[in-house]
């Protein structure tokens, strides 16, 4: 395999690094039954675009279970990535891309369908 | 394509008339408002082009059916914005109107002229949003404008039939739209 040469690698990493959204890169491959530091926030994200309604007790975890799996596997089908249900390269890289802020689902975020007053 | 919940629309009486308004104290400065105002008019074109729909810029912000302005962070509508890039624009459903901009990207008239490596093309996010005020909700299809993501430094302005499908579905077709007028294209990718 071909490594790419180290100057272009720097740029692109340097290009994000300070942006909302960079440290989900982190996440990268993590599987279901994994618990890692910070995977709340990877749902909150999730949460914010109508992926994952907030938990009875009011915070989320930092596991991945069954539930974030298909919650998972719902923005790869909605964003027409490779359905696997998994953290991989695809889906992180399109995480982590800068995007419109209304939700991507019909369910869970209302409040971008205000009536005019 | 996809519809908000209940698929909403804007209902009055044909012919369609929907204004649009620029916030006076809530712009940025380091594009004039001339240039704005041109930008805006491509995108709102672009949609009038397809749906017997058109749209004027009135003057009075308040009484416009569509209000835009450049918002920082938390600006009181329960969607703060997040600094740069990550969320870069919002807008509401019809017949809300509200139409937001985050003030923290390097918002960009021509990814030629501008060197940051975050700069956000304003005419493909404008146009994005405006299918968000007609109606539109997010697509899964990564070419159309409708798709939710959009990379620093890319221009998407060119309705796909995806789009046009989805509004036309909603509005009707303008008697003047040929599909055939969507085979051309310039939108690129990654430019500079």
């Amino acid at each position: 395999r071909i490594k790419p040469e180290p100057s272009s690698t720097v740029t692109t990493v340097d290009s994000y690094n300070a942006t909302t959204w960079h440290d989900f890169t982190r996440f990268l491959d993590v599987g279901k039954g994994s618990q890692v530091s910070g995977m709340s926030e990877l749902k909150k994200y999730f949460n914010r675009f109508g992926y994952l309604p907030i938990p009875d007790t009011n915070n989320f975890t930092d596991t991945f279970d069954t539930q974030f799996e298909s919650v998972v596997l719902a923005y790869q089908t909605n964003l027409g990535l490779p359905e696997t249900g998994k953290l991989d390269f695809d889906t992180i890289s399109m995480i982590v891309l800068p995007r419109c802020g209304v939700s991507d689902t019909k369910t869970h975020d209302t409040r971008f369908q205000a009536r005019k007053r | 394509y996809a519809y908000f919940y209940g698929k909403p629309r804007w209902t009055r009486q044909a012919p369609v008339i929907l204004t649009y308004a620029f916030s006076q104290n809530n712009m940025i400065d380091y594009i004039s408002i001339k240039d704005t105002r041109k930008v805006f008019k491509r995108a709102f074109s672009r949609w009038a082009q397809v749906i017997p729909v058109s749209f004027m810029e009135i003057e009075e912000y308040s009484s416009a059916d569509i209000r835009i302005g450049f918002y920082h962070r938390d600006h009181g509508d329960g969607k703060p914005f997040d600094g740069v890039l990550g969320i870069l624009a919002h807008a509401f459903s019809p017949e809300n109107g509200r139409f937001h901009l985050d003030a923290s990207e390097t918002w960009a008239l021509d990814l030629e002229k501008i060197k940051s490596r975050v700069a956000v093309d304003l005419e493909s996010v404008a146009t994005h949003e405006i299918g968000h005020v007609l109606g539109l909700a997010h697509s899964s299809v990564k070419e159309a404008v409708m798709y939710p993501s959009l990379s620093p430094r890319t221009k998407k302005v060119d309705l796909k039939i995806d789009d046009v499908d989805g509004v036309q579905a909603l509005y009707g077709s303008n008697p003047n739209f040929k599909f055939s007028s969507l085979l051309a294209s310039d939108n690129s990718f990654n430019k500079g």
